[in-house]
This record gives C-alpha cells, sequence and structure tokens, in this order.
C-alpha cells in the first residue's frame, strides 16, 4: 500500500509504500493512553509477486472493548459476546456506546470513537474478473484527531509532526521527476518528487497529492523499520522497542 | 382442457359411468412473497343419469379467494366480489326463483375448504376455476408455499406448477410432499438466479395406488420452501404499479437476551398426553436458555403457583431444577387465567423495578393454556382489560392454545393487544414440536422498537411501520402507496435498537426498474405490489376491528375494509363471491366460513390428520332432478337447454 502523509506546518506531503508480505498485518495507529488501535491487514493482487493492499481494516477502542472490522465484504462489530454484520450494500449508522459507526452503501465507512478518533475506510471495487486485480480498501486518518502522547504507529507516529528540510531540488533520472535531499529524524534522504492519489473526493479516477516519495518502504522517515510495525492481530497495539 | 393424444387414451381407459376427471390443474405464481393460485378441473358427466359434481378445494385460511369461474356445457358463470348484504341480497332473489346454487366454505383449523357441487345432466362438461391469493409469512428462514391436491380420482391430466420470482434472487428453494415416498422424484424444482419453477405432472400410471389399481394415491399437500438472497441488513424496498413493498430481515445480530415468564395450564384438562407434550416441550426450551436470559414458570389451575417467586438468571442448576419442577406437575382443577396472568406480569415488573434485567433485554410471557376460564374472572373481556392496565409496553404476551376447548379469539386478542402474537397448536398432532417450534420463532429477538419511514410527500396509506420487536428468522413488511415524484428513487429509512446498539439503515429503489422487469418475466405476478398492499392493509384493520372498543370505530373500519376489498376483490369477512351466468339469472354465493364450533372437536392424544368438518350435503325437498337427456342431446343440442340450477345445493351460512 501507498502512504501519504500530510505535514501541515511543513505544508508538504511525503510519500512512502510499504511493500511487506500478503497476510500481514500492519499497525497504522496505536494509542495506549486512549485505548484505540488502527491495524491493516495486507492482501495480494491475484498474481504472485505484485502488489498488495489493505484488505481488512481493524479498529479496536479498548475501553468499551469495542472491534470494528472493516473488510471488502462487510462490516463487523464485537463488543465481547455481540457480534453485529453490516454488508457493503447499505448506508446505515450504527452507535454504541461512544463509537459510531457511519456506512455510506457501496462507498465508504466512517468509524468515530468519542468524538475524537475519526477514521474512514474507503472500499475499492474492482472488475471481479479482472486477471490481477482485487478489491480493496484505503484508509484516511484526519490531522485533527486527538490523541494522546503515546500515540505510535506507521500513521499515528506524525502526529507529532517531525522536522523536515528539504534542499538540493535537482533533476533527476526520470527527468520528470525531480530529486532533493531530505533531512528528516536525523536522517538525509534522497527522495523524488512524484504524486499519489486520495479517492475520497472521486473514488474512481482520484485527485492527485503531489508528494516528496522516500524510498526502502520509508526507511529513514519513519522509525525504526516497517517490519517492526507488524503486529500478530487486528485489535493489537503497538510495541515499540 | 385439452388432451394430447396420449391423455386422450388415458382419459378412455379411466372413463367409467361415473363422473370423469379430465384435468387437474393448479398454478402459483410467487412473486415478492405474494402468491396467486388457481385451481382448475374439468370433469365430465360420464355416467348415463344425472348427477351432482363436486369441486373440493383446501386453501390456507389466511389466503383470500379473489375469484370462482363455472363453466357447465359452455355456459360460463362468473364470479364478482361485492359486499356481503349485497350479494346476498342478489343471491336470494335468485334463491325465490328457484336459480341459485351454493358454495359451501368450511373452516378446519389453518385450513378452509371451498366446496361447490352441481347437478348435471348426463354427458356434461363442467369446468371449475378458482383464484385465491396469499402473502407468505417467513417463519424460521423461509417461506413455506402449501397446495392440497385431491383430484379424487385418476386424471389423464394432472399438473401442478408454482413459478417463484424473486426480484432480490432466490437462496435455497425445495419442495415435498405428503402423497408417498414414490412422488418424491416427480417433483422437479428448477431454479435460475431470482426464479424458480416446481413442476409436478405424473402419468396416470405413477398416480394409481399400486400397479393395477384404479384408485389415485394423489391425495395431498405439496409443500414448496424458499428464501430470498439479502445484500445487506437494510431490508429490500421494491415498487412496483404505484406501490412500494418493503422487507426488513436482518440477520448477523446478536440476539438481545430475553426475560420470560412461562405460564402454564395445570387445569383437569391438561391431563394426559398434553400435559406430557408441554413438559416435553418446556424441558427442550427450558435448555434453550442461556445464562443471559432469565425465567421463571407460573403455574395454574385454579390455584396459581410460581416456581420461584422471582426471574432467575438461566443457569445449569435453576433449569434443571425448573425441569424437575415441571415433571412433577399434576394436572386437575380448574382453570384462573386471569390471576396467572397478573402474577406473571407482577413478576416482570418487580424485575424490571429492581433492576435484575438489563433495560434492552425483551420481557415476555408466553401462556400455555387449553381451555376456558372457569375460576375467579372468567369475563374474557375483564381479563383482556386487566391484563392491558397492568402490563408495561416493554412487555409482551404470547399465547398459545392447545386444542379445541380454548377460545383461541380471545388469545389472538389478547397477544396482540399486548404486543406478542398467538399461535393454536394441535393436541392431536405433535403438539411438543409445535411447541417447540412456536418458541423458536420468539426465542430469537434481534431488534426492538422498529420504525420505518420514508421521505415526506413520497407514499401514502403506509400499512403498519412501527415494530415492537424482530425475531431473527422472520420477516417484517411494510407497504403503502407511492406518490408521484420527479425523482425516480424512493428511501426508506429504518431505526432499530439492538444488544447495545442503536442502528440506523438507509435503502432505497428505483421506481422503475421492477415494472420494467416484471415486463419481461413470462410467469410472474404482475400487480403483486397493489394486491399486497390492500392484502396487508385489510388483514391489520381485521385485527383493528377486533381491538376497536365502540361499535362506531368498528362500523368505520368495517367499511373501510369493505370498499378495499371490493376494490381488489378479496373475499373477506365482509364481503362475499357471487357468481353468476352470463344473463345474471342463476346465481352461487361464496359466503364467510365459520370457525370450528367452541370445543366441538376437542383435541385427543393421537397423531394423524387434523380432523376435518364433515360436510353434510342435503338438498332442500323443493329441489326437482329433471331426467337426464342423452349423451347426443347434451352434446349437440341447444344449450338453453342445460339449465344448471335444476337443483340447487345448500349454502350452510347464508
Amino acid at each position: 500500500p501507498h502512504f501519504i502523509i500530510h505535514l501541515p506546518r511543513s505544508n508538504m506531503d511525503i510519500c512512502f509504500n510499504i511493500d511487506s508480505k500478503p497476510g500481514h498485518i500492519l499497525n497504522l495507529l496505536s494509542d495506549s493512553g486512549t485505548g484505540v488501535t488502527v491495524n491493516g491487514q495486507l492482501i495480494g493482487s491475484k498474481k504472485v509477486n505484485k502488489r498488495t493492499y489493505f484488505g481488512t481494516i481493524g479498529i479496536y477502542y479498548q475501553p468499551d472493548g469495542i472491534s470494528v472490522i472493516v473488510s471488502t465484504d462487510g462490516i463487523t462489530m464485537t463488543d465481547g459476546r455481540n457480534n453485529h454484520s453490516f454488508t457493503w450494500g447499505s448506508t446505515a449508522e450504527i452507535r454504541q456506546d461512544g463509537i459510531r459507526i457511519s456506512i455510506v452503501k457501496n462507498s465508504n465507512v466512517i468509524i468515530t470513537i468519542n468524538n475524537s478518533t475519526q477514521v474512514m475506510v474507503l472500499l475499492h471495487r474492482v472488475w471481479k474478473k479482472h486477471p490481477v486485480n482485487v478489491d480493496f480498501l484505503g484508509i484516511y486518518i484526519p490531522n485533527e484527531n486527538q490523541y494522546s502522547p503515546l500515540v505510535h504507529g506507521l500513521i499515528g507516529q506524525f502526529s507529532i509532526e517531525p522536522e523536515v528540510i528539504l534542499y538540493d531540488i535537482h533533476k533527476g533520472a526520470d527527468p520528470l521527476k525531480k530529486e532533493a535531499t531530505m533531512e528528516v529524524k536525523g536522517n538525509k534522504l534522497l527522495v523524488t518528487r512524484g504524486w499519489q492519489k486520495d479517492y475520497r473526493r472521486d473514488k474512481k479516477r482520484g485527485s492527485n497529492v503531489y508528494c516528496w516519495f522516500i524510498h526502502n518502504s520509508g526507511k529513514g522517515f519513519i522509525d525504526g523499520h516497517y517490519s517492526q510495525y507488524i503486529v500478530p492481530n487486528l485489535s493489537s497495539f503497538l510495541h515499540m522497542p | 382442457a385439452i388432451l394430447t393424444s396420449e391423455e386422450q387414451q388415458d382419459f378412455e381407459a379411466i372413463r367409467g359411468d361415473d363422473i370423469t376427471v379430465r384435468s387437474y390443474k393448479v398454478e402459483s405464481r410467487i412473486t415478492s412473497r405474494f402468491s396467486h393460485t388457481i385451481v382448475r378441473s374439468s370433469m365430465v358427466n360420464s355416467g348415463s343419469t344425472p348427477q351432482s359434481i363436486a369441486f373440493n378445494v383446501q386453501i390456507p385460511k389466511r389466503a383470500f379467494i379473489t375469484n370462482f369461474t363455472m363453466n357447465v356445457n359452455g355456459i360460463t358463470f362468473v364470479g364478482s366480489v361485492k359486499e356481503k348484504a349485497v350479494a346476498r341480497n342478489l343471491y336470494a332473489q335468485a334463491r325465490a326463483r328457484n336459480k341459485a346454487a351454493g358454495i359451501i366454505r368450511t373452516n378446519s383449523q389453518d385450513m378452509e375448504t371451498f366446496k361447490t357441487e352441481v347437478h348435471v345432466p348426463s354427458g356434461s362438461n363442467i369446468e371449475f376455476e378458482l383464484h385465491y391469493q396469499e402473502m407468505m409469512h417467513r417463519k424460521l428462514n423461509l417461506y413455506e408455499h402449501t397446495l392440497h391436491l385431491q383430484p379424487g380420482r385418476l386424471v389423464p391430466q394432472l399438473q401442478v406448477d408454482v413459478y417463484i420470482f424473486e426480484p432480490q434472487g432466490i437462496a435455497t428453494v425445495k419442495a415435498s410432499n405428503t402423497f408417498g415416498a414414490q412422488f418424491a422424484d416427480l417433483i422437479k424444482v428448477t431454479s435460475t438466479k431470482d426464479k424458480a419453477h416446481i413442476v409436478f405432472k405424473p402419468t396416470v400410471q405413477q398416480q394409481k395406488q399400486c400397479e393395477n389399481c384404479t384408485e389415485s394415491a394423489v391425495e395431498g399437500v405439496i409443500t414448496v420452501l424458499y428464501d430470498v438472497n439479502r445484500d445487506s441488513n437494510a431490508g429490500e424496498l421494491q415498487v412496483s404499479d404505484g406501490h412500494f413493498v418493503y422487507f426488513f430481515a436482518p440477520s448477523n445480530l446478536s440476539p438481545l437476551p430475553k426475560n420470560i415468564v412461562f405460564v402454564i395450564d395445570v387445569s383437569g384438562s391438561m391431563w394426559g398426553v398434553k400435559m406430557k407434550q408441554t413438559v416435553q416441550a418446556m424441558k427442550a426450551i427450558l435448555d434453550d436458555l442461556t445464562i443471559d436470559d432469565y425465567f421463571s414458570i407460573v403455574d395454574f389451575n385454579h390455584n396459581v403457583r410460581c416456581w420461584s417467586e422471582g426471574l432467575v438468571p438461566g443457569s445449569s442448576i435453576q433449569i434443571a431444577d425448573a425441569k424437575r419442577y415441571i415433571e412433577n406437575i399434576k394436572p386437575n382443577g380448574g382453570t384462573n387465567i386471569n390471576e396467572a396472568l397478573l402474577r406473571a406480569v407482577q413478576m416482570l415488573v418487580r424485575a424490571s423495578n429492581h433492576r435484575v434485567i438489563d433495560p434492552r433485554s425483551v420481557s415476555m410471557i408466553i401462556l400455555v393454556s387449553d381451555g376456558d376460564p372457569t375460576v375467579g374472572e372468567i369475563k374474557l373481556s375483564a381479563i383482556q382489560k386487566n391484563v392491558k392496565r397492568v402490563m408495561r409496553e416493554e412487555f409482551s404476551l404470547f399465547s398459545l392454545g392447545i386444542g379445541f376447548d380454548v377460545d383461541y379469539d380471545f388469545l389472538e386478542r389478547i397477544a396482540m393487544e399486548n404486543r406478542g402474537m398467538a399461535q393454536r397448536i394441535y393436541a392431536n398432532h405433535d403438539a411438543a414440536e409445535q411447541l417447540r417450534a412456536f418458541y423458536s420463532q420468539v426465542s430469537s429477538p434481534l431488534l426492538r422498537k422498529i420504525t420505518v419511514q420514508f421521505q415526506a410527500d413520497s407514499v401514502a396509506e403506509v400499512t403498519q411501520n412501527h415494530f415492537d420487536k424482530f425475531f431473527s428468522g422472520s420477516e417484517l413488511v411494510v407497504a403503502g402507496k407511492v406518490l408521484p415524484s420527479e425523482s425516480n428513487t424512493l428511501t426508506s429509512l429504518t431505526t432499530g435498537s439492538a444488544a447495545r446498539l442503536d442502528i440506523i439503515l438507509e435503502t432505497d429503489a428505483d421506481t422503475t426498474e421492477l415494472d420494467a422487469e416484471l415486463a419481461k418475466q413470462q410467469h410472474s405476478f404482475t400487480g403483486f405490489a397493489r394486491q399486497m398492499w390492500a392484502y396487508l392493509t385489510i388483514k391489520q384493520l381485521i385485527s383493528e376491528r377486533s381491538l376497536a372498543t365502540t361499535a362506531v370505530k368498528k362500523r368505520k373500519i368495517t367499511q373501510r375494509i369493505m370498499t378495499l376489498a371490493v376494490e381488489h376483490q378479496f373475499v373477506t369477512p365482509f364481503t362475499a363471491l357471487l357468481v353468476e351466468s352470463g344473463d345474471a339469472t342463476e346465481r352461487l354465493l361464496a359466503d364467510s366460513p365459520k370457525d370450528p364450533k367452541h370445543g366441538c372437536c376437542s383435541g385427543g392424544g393421537s397423531s394423524g390428520p387434523p380432523p376435518v368438518e364433515v360436510l353434510v350435503y342435503q338438498p332442500p325437498p323443493w329441489v326437482m332432478p329433471t331426467p337426464a337427456p342423452s349423451m347426443g342431446e347434451v352434446l349437440e343440442g341447444p344449450k338453453e337447454e342445460i339449465t344448471l340450477p335444476e337443483r340447487v345445493n345448500l349454502v350452510d351460512n347464508d
């Protein structure tokens, strides 16, 4: 999957890919202070050695023991013994305690926790008989979410915006893509100008988001190695060394 | 009925000196859970003397007859639904002129018998055609369509066709019969994504009870069971012919915890098999309770006792104790329903006040009784008032009436008035299984306080759209008229509460799509939505009428029922079917059937088919049979000579 991190203070977007294996669960947001964790499980395309996507997103709110599992088939909410499932086939709103799940038919679901944390999951359906592509999910986490200082995760760590210095912008190997040097978190990285898509407004074509691309699965931009964000299940919190 | 050469040969072979059935055809067209069934029979008086030819059909009680036509040697009698008084008056005029024949409708348990007999000269050909419509109710995840076949004789052309069209797709479909295992392979089921066709077409040889027999083995029931696909929990909205139908049957929701007080009649009349079957059923029901459920048992005869004064959780220890208690009950004495129900309500009120039970749980009383009250308050209306006075909005009452000594109408009224439902349990059937099946229907409440709403000014004359509970495996149905609009989309919004959550579900439908689809379907029932809306409205009005407190209210409701029934051609308790010859001189009348007389046929302990009221045919004294014309005269002679009501049948409930 592609990641786009918007850095408001620097007025800049940073992109990177994480190319892990199908089945792996990546922690996107882990806040042991508020008890919220968001994980995404990877699926592969129909052909091996192609891309991976998010096939399932798990949102867990520990204080109420509620987990919401969003997959390309449907949305399931579980609280202890109770288990309620909804398909993508209808627009629905489900409320339980501090959790609100708003499903927009065949489009997206917004999970709001205590009016302070919001996660939007977008459904991407592909042609069923497509030789390579499979249905997948996109996830959007707003910068306005309120976290505790303990927040982490592949996306969560950027709630505290890192200092980014960009210089030496020059033409790259591909004349259409500029290159530059970025200093972030004490690392000096060679970055490439490119773009990714934001599908929230136009789910078919998306809108271009121009960003500086970090190579090697975000190495140097994210804390540690991406493999440190692999967690055992969809409701796991992250334990960084 | 045009017979093929092979069928003609069969016809000649079975033709005797009696009555020969040329063809017997049943066709059902089911579209979106609404069925239109036609039973057609073509017969010949093969004897050399005039004879009575009878047409006898069993139809489900919940169905409404919509038409009956008859053709006697080319003279057609056409039916039309009229207000009962109008129809009776016209019929009486014909009767006064000796130009009336009868249709007898009688009730037996959950079926109604429709029977007519006409006395015709030798060689006469008669064709009967009966139409009825009904809505299928989903129970335990299935819709059930039953067809009773009783051709009475071997028939060269015997055929049953059931065509199902479900726009959202058919999930499962199967058919079974009660004729015998040898017929299982003769019922063919073919289905595609949204259509199914069930066909049964046995040859004369296949119909025989044995190879050399002349009796038919085809007498019994064909049952078609099916369910539909559901894309989401939000329900399915269908619009056709200016009407909408909304089906709501969510699944994949965790059941709500329940608080149940079982109120069991242990009066003397329960002694024997009824009590044994009740104990058997109760043991299975108790096993179904979980630790999240609360329960208690009240047993009553002239006295009222409680197994436990308060509700207790459904733990294995409590369940085992409750089972022992039930096993040791020895039925005797009278029946004090009033006191028992009041005690059960008190128990729920106490548990609720003391916060023993989860406020989101479902509280219900399940009453099992086999007889009328004989002790304490015995006035049914007073019991009804007493119970209603103490019941709370969040409690429901479900009534189960065992056998025929019970006033089922009362049980139904009291249940309906208190947000529950009633069911008759046939004591001569497998009562334990019936009790368990009923409990299964109500044992998994998934949602509470369900409301279905529509955008302002988009619909009108909507049927019941607030429901107290939704039980797993069932279906809530709302129908109405679609108001003219520039938009081609109709949207519904359904709200409800589940275990700990509140849900709002939105469904929309294109208002033109389904009609275009129906037009393409050869065997669909176009106009189903219009008829279904009327069917539901009338059924609800009949229920409302039974609860109406004043005569004025009752009269108003009756008038509405009559208007709708005449407009949609439904034979209801307030309308009748008048069947007339082309010149309107000869008439038949299909009037309301009567329920089996209260207390007439208390259930014995034996198993076997339900007892059917015997129809006694007694020609009135003024009937004058005429000499039979010869075969040639009948077939070639002028039609005027073959007048139908030379002899007049009895209308038993006119």
